[in-house]
């Protein structure tokens, strides 16, 4: 099975 | 002092609806342009990005930024005491603890005010960039909630995939599999029904059948949804709400298999 991604990382912390 | 009004309260009810599911609590910016609400899930997995115009309010003043931190269970509970037909207005002062709502009856004859207090998040503001997608769809949104609602039965997991011929949705698991095909829709006679694919390249990606069926729960803000992938970046999940603004999820996708 496929293992769930996160978005951390993704989103730049303002 | 910040006040917004809005004489179609039910929007803000199916708001409500739409992010109660995916968050506990989430901070409220009220500007001077309008209100803005960015948080991820518990688990990083989903971000819910809403954005709410000024000019989409009937009265709107935001004297200085405020951000309010705000329990959306406890939020949820106040705002179904608002009658469908009801105009919302949510109102603070400056520096306050607490938020007001105030609920009219159309006739104005039953003026209900619930005060809330005021949550301190510390929330960190993210920044969504600036992303070129490959595939974007366009599709009814009830069809999406029915698609994503059939589908679940098969596993944890949808597989979506854009190809010049359409859009695929699958699912496998114990019971066997699904495919369901959509093909770009010829003339219709509403926009809204139509399947729309605008596709650079090829993209196939796996989603959590648990989260986007969280996100079909917009469903009720708009006859149509967006969705936008590319290959290794979260999908976007787009509902208008009206003219007032949108709604939009990001999930990141399932990776390996």
């Amino acid at each position: 099975t496929p293992t769930q991604g996160r978005l951390d990382g993704f989103f730049k912390v303002m | 002092m910040f006040e917004a009004r809005l004489v179609q309260g039910s929007l803000l009810k199916k708001v409500m609806e739409a992010i109660k599911d995916l968050l506990n609590e989430a901070s409220f910016d009220c500007a001077h342009s309008g209100i803005l609400l960015q948080a991820m899930d518990n688990s990083h997995v989903s971000l819910v990005s809403l954005n709410l115009r000024k000019e989409g309010f009937d009265k709107y003043r935001c004297d200085r930024n405020i951000v309010m931190g705000m329990n959306l269970t406890s939020m949820s509970k106040i705002l179904k005491c608002a009658s469908n037909d009801d105009i919302i207005t949510m109102k603070a002062q400056d520096s306050a603890d607490t938020v007001t709502f105030v609920f009219e009856s159309p006739n104005q004859e039953k003026v209900s005010e619930y005060e809330m207090k005021l949550m301190n998040l510390d929330q960190d503001q993210l920044g969504i960039p600036e992303t070129e997608y490959c595939c974007i769809i366009k599709l009814p949104s009830g069809e999406f909630a029915r698609i994503c609602r059939d589908l679940s039965q098969f596993g944890e997991s949808i597989v979506i995939s854009c190809t010049k011929e359409g859009v695929k949705f699958s699912a496998a698991g114990d019971i066997g599999t699904a495919n369901i095909k959509l093909a770009q829709t010829g003339t219709v006679d509403k926009e809204e029904d139509a399947v729309i694919v605008d596709m650079q390249e090829p993209v196939t990606l796996t989603f959590s059948c648990k989260y986007l069926n969280m996100f079909t729960k917009a469903t009720p803000l708009s006859p149509q949804v967006c969705l936008s992938m590319s290959p290794d970046v979260p999908l976007v999940v787009e509902y208008k709400i009206g003219e007032i603004g949108h709604i939009r999820y990001y999930l990141a996708p399932r990776i390996g298999d």
